[in-house]
């Protein structure tokens, strides 16, 4: 075990990571295949290595963070379609030497299928993202706690309809897991027809974090 | 001094040996999603006198094996290590179930040399 913590750490990993089975687990994202192929043809070029070409900024670390949120119990009782879902990105695992050059949030809004099927696409929605800066307190007023990020209209077709949005400064407060209360996501049908039971869309919400470890992408010194 | 040693074979001399890393030997398969293993390589071999200069040596490893010549029971031979690596990129799951890639200097011994 001491030895494999060796390793691990050598790797850049306080710990060995999870040793289930991979059945179950998340799909690798293709955009993150297609970086890694294109690694393996460049990775004796030193320079390209520490950074990432496909988003245009340094770094030797690319995280796909999942979402550990989740619809909030009880958002729907506001109007019928509503919903209101917290998104939790966890950054607690960048090392404190990690120098984050980017986080990009992308929020893909998937429409019912049952309406997808009756109206080829579903309703228009208003989507309207906060970041949350503190908890609410019971009986306070939720607003106070919240600084609004994007306002947008979407309509998802059978295929969903993806944001994408930079939240790099926001997800650099998130690395202190004290100060990370996540995001809210407000979702209201606009043009509902109301003799029509809606149903409200799924949201699956990712970030991408790339980051560089300067220890372990140092710039290599010419020989003579 | 020096005649009294074997001569060193070519097949001897230091230089860089093939090694295949597979993840599942060091029981990381689980998390680890690709490579499912890599050419590490590592070096192997006598650093002789007198140091030629396909051994990547530096100036003390060939006074060091002038040394070494001259009084083998006090002096080593240089010793024979990795000059040039490659990095690789790997792509695993993290203790959060993120996927992550990144990439990682210093993986692959690509040249070995007298130091």
């Amino acid at each position: 075990v001491p030895q494999q913590r060796l390793l691990l750490g050598a790797l850049g990993l306080s710990e060995r990571p999870f040793a289930g089975s991979r059945s179950g687990r998340r799909d690798v994202p293709p955009a993150l295949w297609r970086i890694f192929r294109r690694s393996e043809r460049v990775q004796a070029d030193e320079v390209e290595a520490c950074t990432v070409s496909e988003y245009g900024v340094r770094g030797n670390i690319i995280r796909y963070v999942q979402d550990q949120g989740g619809v909030i119990p009880g958002s729907g009782m506001a109007c019928p379609g509503c919903v209101d879902q917290h998104l939790f990105f966890n950054l607690a695992a960048l090392e404190s030497l990690e120098v984050l050059y980017l986080a990009q949030l992308h929020i893909r809004f998937m429409s019912a299928a049952r309406v997808a099927r009756l109206l080829q696409s579903g309703p228009t929605i208003s989507a309207v993202l906060y970041k949350v800066v503190r908890p609410t307190l019971k009986g306070a007023d939720p607003r106070a706690n919240r600084r609004l990020l994007l306002s947008q209209s979407v309509r998802p077709g059978p295929e969903g309809v993806s944001v994408t949005m930079d939240v790099t400064s926001l997800a650099e407060s998130w690395r202190r897991p004290a100060r990370n209360y996540g995001l809210l996501l407000e979702l209201r049908p606009l043009d509902t027809d109301p003799d029509q039971s809606w149903a409200a869309p799924s949201v699956e919400a990712s970030l991408v974090a790339v980051s560089l470890h300067p220890q372990q992408c140092r710039s290599r010194q010419k020989r003579s | 001094a020096t005649h009294s040693q074997p001569p060193v074979s070519p097949s001897n001399v230091c230089k860089a040996r093939r090694l295949y890393v597979d993840f599942k030997d060091v029981g990381w398969q689980d998390w680890i999603i690709a490579p499912q293993g890599y050419m590490a390589n590592y070096c192997h071999g006598e650093c002789p006198f007198p140091l030629s200069d396909s051994l990547n040596s530096t100036n003390h490893a060939i006074l060091q094996t002038l040394v070494h010549s001259l009084d083998p029971g006090s002096t080593p031979q240089p010793c024979c290590v990795p000059v040039r690596f490659s990095p690789i990129s790997m792509l695993y799951y993290d203790n959060n179930d993120n996927v992550v890639l990144r990439h990682y200097q210093d993986m692959v011994v690509d040249e070995c040399g007298c130091r």
